[in-house]
């Protein structure tokens, strides 16, 4: 039997929208220590990482490991018919081949049950080696969002550029140019507002701004954003669910041809 | 130019 309750229901809203665009169908696999995501993207050149701790939970049962391979897409249908402030449960009987949401409102008035298909997905699990990154970046995530928008305007591609004074976003294209600089500013009112860099050494490398987009709708989860770069190897964003888990993206770099 | 390489580059399927 797998049960986990969320009285913050909206987060799982949230969850999903941040990964829906990439990955059309996911298995999320649940465990006493919680439940965890990991696929790629159609072209394989993005990976979605999520992990949501089993204490974040308000009720959470696992008996045995369950694999629960979802169309992400009609989960997302489901997941609409929740309002946000609906308390959000989701079970499973060990082998099932069906899921099942309940949705309550905060008083117990109206209580909701959808019951959802279940897809065998063959899921390949990727090794994910760890890395000292060259350069992390923490900054607010609508800035970020921000920036991957305005650049896409641009060109195909955003070039991000660390040093230790701040971080800079290119972009070029038939139209012109553009840049976006972020000085390294951590002497703020708010600490999500701060921009802060801890660089080993400068790196500058080049992203898709198409899958930087998709990334960014992870936005509503948290107040800022984690970028780790380092020559050569993927980038790592990654938003911080509080008391929670995680939402990570890797993305590889573009190289020259 | 540039090409954007797929993730198996960087990561092994375990």
């Amino acid at each position: 039997m797998f049960e986990a309750r969320l009285v913050q229901g909206a987060l799982l809203k949230k969850v999903l929208e941040s990964i829906k665009d990439l990955l059309n169908e996911a298995t999320w696999e649940c465990a006493a220590t919680g439940i965890s995501l990991q696929a790629m993207d159609s072209s394989h050149v993005s990976l979605v990482a999520l992990n949501l701790r089993s204490d974040g939970f308000d009720k959470y049962r696992c008996d045995r490991n369950v694999s629960l391979g979802m169309n992400l897409t009609n989960m997302a249908k489901i997941m609409k018919c929740a309002s946000n402030d609906d308390v959000i449960t989701i079970k499973a009987q060990d082998d099932a081949d069906t899921v099942t949401f309940v949705f309550e409102t905060p008083n117990q008035e109206k209580i909701s049950d959808y019951e959802m298909k279940l897809m065998n997905l063959d899921t390949e699990h990727l090794g994910i080696p760890d890395t000292d990154y060259s350069c992390i970046v923490k900054m607010p995530s609508v800035e970020f969002q921000r920036i991957c928008r305005d650049l896409s305007q641009i060109g195909d591609s955003v070039v991000i550029s660390c040093t230790k004074e701040g971080v800079k976003f290119s972009a070029a294209g038939d139209l012109g140019t553009g840049n976006v600089k972020l000085a390294q500013n951590a002497n703020v009112d708010k600490e999500e507002e701060a921009v802060v860099i801890e660089m080993q050494e400068p790196v500058s490398l080049t992203f898709a701004c198409r899958y930087l987009n998709s990334f960014t709708k992870a936005t509503p989860l948290a107040p800022q954003v984690q970028l780790s770069m380092s020559s050569d190897v993927p980038l790592v964003v990654e938003y911080k669910l509080e008391d929670m888990g995680y939402v990570r993206y890797y993305l590889a770099p573009k190289i020259e041809d | 130019t540039s090409k954007q390489p797929t993730l198996s580059k960087f990561f092994t399927a375990q």
